[in-house]
């Protein structure tokens, strides 16, 4: 009975409200990308649109793989390339009224989870740590 | 009963085996660091001493903040700085007898942990997905 709760508990309570979520918009240039990330600390980010939809993902590792030549990283290129051009357009999103169940699958393969609103827009993230720290509460009864 | 079945599972099934497993030494150089992680796309990788025992591990971000200047990224300092000076040392090893509950616990905060046998050698690492990947199949029975 018990995993039954836990796997048909809404994930509403979990999320990390956009407020809190560092990103970055599709026009930005790598420069500007770059240093949220650095300075965030964080791995990748969400990137929006102009409507506060979720469109992709970039990382540091996108950012410097797509400046790297033959003999160094051409960071002087970083201003004049879009993260649109570079990101990661293929990224998981799960709507508010998604079960535990779907985020425990979905987060097999991606550190976190981007969560739309009936209307697509963008209401926050789902991360590994969050749901690990569920299960451990969940498993410790 | 089945809790108790998966939280005593010993994690040696799970483990990542140390020649797959991507790393540095603490004497390179963070422009070699650096491209390695690029190149594996790895956010942190373990760094290891002469004996094989784990030191630490270091990420781009360590890297790139290390060499954050006022203006701009001074790249020209990467060959210059060594892994030991800006790695992470705290960081969490468990040994192969550790049983899931504890990975579980350590997994929360840590995307990835280093295992060690008896000598604390090195002898792989146990990573986030592999957790969820297991409770996932736990949950569907
Ligand atoms: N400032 C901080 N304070 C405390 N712990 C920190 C931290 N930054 C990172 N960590 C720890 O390191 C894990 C990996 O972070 P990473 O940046 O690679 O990967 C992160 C990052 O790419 C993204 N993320 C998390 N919080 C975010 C936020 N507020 N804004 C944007 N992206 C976020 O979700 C991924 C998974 O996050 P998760 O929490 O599961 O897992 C985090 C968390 O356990
Ligand atoms: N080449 C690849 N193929 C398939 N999926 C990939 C992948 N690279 C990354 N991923 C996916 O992205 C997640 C985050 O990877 P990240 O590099 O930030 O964070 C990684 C990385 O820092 C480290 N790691 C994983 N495998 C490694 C290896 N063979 N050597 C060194 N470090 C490794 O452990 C962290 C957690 O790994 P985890 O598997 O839980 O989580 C991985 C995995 O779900």
């Amino acid at each position: 009975l018990k995993h039954r709760q836990l796997m048909t508990e809404e994930i509403s309570d979990l999320i990390i409200s956009h407020e809190k979520v560092a990103h970055v918009q599709l026009q930005n240039p790598l420069d500007h990308a770059l240093l949220i990330l650095i300075k965030s600390g964080y791995t990748a980010i969400p990137v929006l649109d102009k409507d506060y939809r979720v469109q992709g993902q970039i990382s540091k590792n996108e950012i410097l793989d797509s400046i790297l030549g033959l003999e160094r990283l051409e960071m002087e290129r970083l201003h004049d390339i879009t993260v649109e051009s570079v990101m990661n357009k293929r990224i998981p999103r799960l709507k508010t009224d998604a079960t535990f169940a779907k985020a425990l699958t979905t987060s097999i393969n991606h550190p976190f989870i981007c969560i739309e609103n009936e209307e697509a827009a963008f209401v926050g993230i789902l991360t590994r740590s969050s749901i690990l720290a569920l299960i451990h509460h969940y498993l410790q009864q």
